[in-house]
């Protein structure tokens, strides 16, 4: 464990707070895509499926817990909740996730850290739709314009988590010898990539003060 | 995998 590691995990945690904050407590899901609060979900319950049979420490363990239960929790509100469902913007949140998750499995299946076991398959899949699975979301807030404050702290968050991950990659790099992982490098460093625009105006918006709202181009 | 250790990561 390192300190860009663990503030990592950190605003990941921050940012399932501030959506379930939102969804939840303030029971309405404006500007949030079900689209990819179902594919966070679909990432984290593939990804984290070796809970049952590794365990790496008492902290990784309750994390993955914590993670599924959070996505999946926001994914029932968004669906079964009255005021959410009220308030989900259903017709904007139209991007076509199909061509996201079959070329995942795909690549999933064809590059994976070792091809004899399916679990590798199947973890390679859910780093590669992690990597992608914020483009519904920053779709949605496109269509919108203006972005509530909660929800740009969210993706604010979302893409802080990724992006201390990389210096997290970095460090572990040039102190463990055995540390390869070029599967999570690569797909990292997409994922934070479709991050940076948002960033740009998530900063521009907010030098101001952290209560002005991000207007999106 | 095939570098033979668990995924520790989140």
């Amino acid at each position: 464990m390192n300190i860009f590691r663990f503030l990592g995990d950190m605003s990941h945690i921050l940012s399932f707070l501030l959506l379930l904050h939102k969804i939840v407590g303030g029971k309405s899901a404006a500007g949030i895509s079900l689209r990819t609060a179902e594919m966070y979900a679909i990432v984290f319950c593939t990804r984290y499926i070796d809970l049952l049979w590794n365990f790496a420490s008492l902290y990784n363990y309750l994390l993955k817990l914590l993670f599924i239960g959070a996505s999946l929790t926001i994914v029932y509100f968004m669906r079964y909740g009255p005021s959410q469902k009220a308030t989900y913007n259903a017709d904007e949140d139209a991007f076509p996730v199909q061509y996201l998750i079959a070329p995942c499995a795909v690549l999933g299946v064809l590059i994976n850290q070792d091809h004899s076991s399916p679990f590798e398959m199947v973890w390679a899949f859910s780093i590669y739709l992690e990597a992608v699975a914020i483009l519904p979301q920053l779709f949605l807030l496109q269509k919108q314009g203006e972005v509530e404050n909660l929800t740009s702290h969210y993706v604010f968050a979302l893409g802080a988590y990724r992006a201390l991950y990389l210096l997290n990659w970095m460090f572990r790099f040039m102190t463990e010898p055995d540390y390869q992982q070029r599967i999570v490098w690569l797909s990292g460093l997409v994922q934070t990539a479709l991050y940076c625009d948002f960033f740009y105006h998530y900063y521009q918006s907010k030098k101001g003060g952290l209560n002005k709202s991000v207007k999106l181009p | 995998g095939s570098d033979g250790a668990v995924h520790d990561e989140l």
